[in-house]
């Protein structure tokens, strides 16, 4: 019946945003507090070796992965699926829900991010040698940020990114797509409810593509280190984000 | 798998 429905969608909202507020690493209210680097330290990360910065970076994508993964474990019905499906998904998801994510810390009126203490301009991030994905990354923000969404659409949004049914090696792609369903359901309800525009829930689709050019750009960019600076990445970076990024 | 050997150990704890 219309109602039950309505129950459920209502419920596994709930759960979601609970688990994504439960594990967003940075409340917006904390955030609020927080200032914009200075211009010598701006000038300190630009001369970092490009190495050192590569590594920070991987430093503070692998904490924000592990609670990515935090969240994946709270979502209804992640748990129930196979290991191998688990593995899958939060190896093509976790960078993804982290841009997603992004949103929550970024700052659009002076093009700035949360990192490492202080919001950051693009600027920051000069000696990485990427500032073209820098570029899209901050774009992406934008764009995100420009749609205004709410805690409750950001969680089930994420949540159906991670849950995507069409990552390749799936074992079980019915059991995610039927999740993914429901998520995307649950998402469609609440933006019906938040009285938001009818266009909403297609701009958001349109966000799953650009969110797959990105970590490609980011697989891209990072085999291009790794051809340089091979040793930096065997010895310096997280483990972690060698099993999701850098395997052989 | 061997190869995610990390993610399976973030994957079995507990939920803290």
């Amino acid at each position: 019946s219309p109602t039950a429905t309505t129950a459920a969608h209502d419920h596994l909202a709930q759960i979601i945003s609970k688990s994504h507020l439960e594990t967003c690493q940075y409340l917006r209210e904390e955030l609020q507090e927080m200032s914009c680097f200075l211009q010598e330290e701006v000038e300190k990360f630009q001369n970092k070796p490009q190495e050192a910065m590569w590594q920070l970076c991987a430093v503070k994508i692998t904490d924000a992965i592990q609670y990515v993964v935090e969240f994946a474990k709270r979502i209804d019905g992640f748990m129930n699926l196979c290991q191998n499906d688990q593995i899958v998904l939060l190896k093509a998801g976790s960078l993804e829900v982290i841009l997603v994510r992004m949103c929550r810390v970024f700052d659009p009126q002076n093009n700035t991010v949360y990192f490492d203490g202080k919001f950051a301009g693009p600027d920051v991030f000069k000696s990485l040698g990427c500032d073209d994905l820098i570029a899209s990354v901050f774009d992406f923000a934008k764009s995100m940020c420009s749609l205004h969404l709410e805690e409750e659409e950001i969680a089930l949004f994420s949540a159906s990114v991670l849950l995507s049914a069409d990552r390749s090696w799936l074992r079980d792609k019915l059991q995610v797509e039927r999740l993914q369903q429901k998520t995307e359901s649950a998402l469609q309800h609440v933006l019906q409810k938040n009285h938001r525009d009818d266009g909403l829930f297609e701009k958001l689709r349109t966000k799953v593509s650009a969110l797959r050019s990105l970590c490609a750009l980011h697989s891209q960019k990072l085999s291009a280190f790794r051809a340089v600076y091979p040793d930096t990445v065997r010895t310096l970076f997280p483990p972690l984000y060698k099993e999701l990024f850098a395997a052989d | 798998k061997e190869k995610h050997k990390i993610l399976h150990q973030l994957l079995q704890n507990s939920t803290s």
